[in-house]
């Protein structure tokens, strides 16, 4: 493990009033291992290590503590503060409809998590909605309706529709089946997929949603920060979803999607039954990556 | 994208590290590169940018072009292809792609839908297998392996050139599952000999480090034959299939090009090594 190895790296300045450059350079590369290793971005992981060296240089030796262990909650504190505050709240309208839509690469687990959301939405007392505006995967329809089904919650479909028109007809038919929050299924696609790209900004000119979700894959790795990044900068994302962190992927995606977009991750999914939706915790994600 | 003709130094060392990172190569693989690159730099054998470039792409591509792409047909008989992988790695749309590729040719190809766990897979597969013109055997109300038996069954029975057998995406981690997965080989096994002739793990091409657990697992479970890589289409390179070779070998035989049954190809060293470079 990392601080295994950092311990042994810091064993031989014994005695030492500080950190000093020459062996803090040793340790930085065992972090750089564990960060690529991880998944963390390349360039993620550059950053980072700039930001460890500072506050690690200088640093007065605790003396209650190894060297090891000051430097290893050095990154742990470091990678902590980059991911962020764990807000796992789903901002509710006070008055009227609240619109979530999830959006993501291929099979990252989006119809899964509009369940999964709709279970909690209810559990939070509010009345959701499912909306099947995936036209173009077989049985994407049939999936989200099995799946509303199992909740009791309504799903609003139209077979042959067009995603903004089934999403702007699910809004308005929202109150009359007593429903204040809709959350909207969105077909996979890619981010260099510029129709499809245009599609959920149609969508979003439809319904404004007051919340989008990127859904992203635990598993992912250097490509996290292309897909990612360019979600955003076509998207009003609000929020990441991350998922599949029931495995034994480290997750690294995590860091480099913050890092990319600036933006909160709210739940992770932790399995595939509707109840494994849990609220993001930092300090747990970097326990993680760092391995 | 290095600029042509430099002469090779540490500013470009960095660069080129940094894309076979960026490609998912993993630091092992990488530190194990770019140290050939600076032996063949010291043996005068490179001298410049693209001669580096030139040479790393030739080492990779000879490396890959070692793999054993083809698909093991069975002698007499139907062949059996078993597939799995984690969820939403993209399985059934591959499984889509293979039975297309089969029935163009003339074969008579039945798939086995023993996902019958995840909401409307069966119906997926069920869209799929009309849509190419495959024969389906289904049962939701059974359990996995007893699909694979009667699909089994009627391939014998009825004269099916291919059986490929679809299965409900699953972590590594799960033992249960994985049990369940060598369970449907056994089934296989013992249904038709020399059954599963091919036994493909559908990897998502944005995977990062995680694939290697995933090949170790999977092959521990039921001897995992090829890789098919999925979503090559997007922005990652699925240089992971080359990174984990000092840890696992196992070839690629298709790559997943985009959502319809026709974008498949089979692996081709050439393309995925310039693409890494791109
Ligand atoms: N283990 C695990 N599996 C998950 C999780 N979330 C989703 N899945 C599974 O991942 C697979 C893909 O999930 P989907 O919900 O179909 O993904 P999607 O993003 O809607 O896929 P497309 O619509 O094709 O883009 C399914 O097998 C799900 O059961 C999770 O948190 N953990
Ligand atoms: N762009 C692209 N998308 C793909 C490719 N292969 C599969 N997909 C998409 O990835 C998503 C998941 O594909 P599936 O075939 O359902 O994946 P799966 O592994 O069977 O999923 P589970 O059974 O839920 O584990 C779907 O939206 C597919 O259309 C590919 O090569 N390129
Ligand atoms: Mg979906
Ligand atoms: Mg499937």
């Amino acid at each position: 493990s990392l601080s295994k190895s950092l311990e042994k790296v810091f064993e031989r300045m014994r005695g030492k009033p500080r950190l000093t450059e020459e062996n803090v350079q040793e340790a930085l590369r065992e972090v750089r291992l564990a960060l690529l290793e991880a998944d963390v971005s390349y360039k993620v992981v550059r950053d980072f290590l700039g930001k460890v060296t500072e506050r690690a240089l200088g640093a007065e030796l605790i003396k209650s503590v190894t060297p090891g262990q000051q430097f290893v909650k050095i990154v742990h504190d470091e990678l902590e503060a980059l991911m962020g505050e764990g807000d796992s709240t789903i901002p509710y309208r006070k008055e009227g409809l609240t619109v979530l839509m999830l959006v993501g690469l291929q099979g990252s687990g989006k119809t899964t998590t509009c369940a999964k959301l709709a279970m909690l939405v209810r559990q939070q007392k509010h009345r959701p909605m499912l909306v099947a505006a995936d036209v173009q995967r077989p049985a994407a329809i049939d999936q989200l309706e099995t799946l509303g089904r199992q909740l009791d919650v309504p799903v609003h479909l139209e077979r042959g529709g067009i995603p903004p028109l089934i999403c702007k007809q699910a809004v308005a038919k929202a109150g009359e089946l007593n429903c204040d929050v809709v959350i909207l299924d969105t077909a996979g696609r890619l981010h260099i997929d510029l129709q499809m790209m245009n599609e959920l900004k149609d969508i979003v000119r439809m319904v404004k949603p007051d919340q989008t979700f990127l859904v992203c894959d635990a598993m992912t790795g250097q490509d996290a920060v292309n897909s990612a990044g360019e979600f955003n900068q076509q998207l009003p994302v609000d929020g990441v979803i991350l998922t599949k962190l029931d495995g034994d992927a480290r997750g690294g995606a995590a860091l480099s999607i913050r890092s990319v977009t600036g933006k909160p991750i709210k739940f992770i999914g932790i399995g595939e039954k509707l109840d494994k939706l849990e609220p993001f915790h930092p300090d747990r994600m970097a326990t993680r990556i760092l391995g | 994208v290095l600029a042509a003709g430099r002469e090779l130094d540490e500013a470009t060392i960095a660069e080129l590290e940094e894309q076979l990172f960026q490609a998912d190569i993993g630091p092992r693989a990488v530190d194990r590169l770019i140290g050939h690159i600076r032996r063949a730099y010291k043996m005068r054998e490179i001298r410049t940018t693209d001669q580096v470039l030139d040479y790393l792409k030739t080492e990779l591509k000879k490396e890959l072009g070692e793999w054993d792409t083809s698909i093991r047909f069975a002698q007499s008989g139907p062949t059996v292809i078993l597939v799995a992988g984690v969820n939403g790695s993209g399985k059934t749309t591959s499984i889509a792609k293979l039975a297309k590729l089969y029935c163009d040719e003339g074969k008579k190809v039945v798939l086995a839908a023993s996902d019958t766990f995840r909401a409307a897979a069966v119906e997926q597969l069920t869209v799929w297998a009309g849509r190419v013109g495959a024969e389906i055997v289904r049962n939701e109300s059974a359990d996995p392996a007893a699909v694979a038996f009667d699909a089994a069954d009627k391939a014998l029975a009825r004269g099916f050139d291919v059986l490929i057998v679809d299965t409900a995406g699953r972590l590594h981690t799960r033992e249960t599952l994985m049990e369940e997965l060598t369970k449907i080989r056994r089934v296989l096994e013992r249904k038709i000999p020399g059954a599963p002739h091919e036994v493909l793990l559908v990897l998502d091409a944005t995977t990062g480090q995680n694939a290697i657990s995933q090949a170790e697992k999977f092959t521990k479970a039921i001897n995992v034959t090829g890789l098919v890589l999925a979503k090559l289409d997007g922005t990652a390179k699925g240089g992971i299939v080359l990174g984990m070779r000092d840890q696992i070998d196992i070839p690629v035989k298709f790559v997943g090009l985009g959502e319809k049954a026709d974008d498949l190809e089979p692996f081709d060293a050439g393309k995925f090594v310039d693409a890494i470079f791109d």
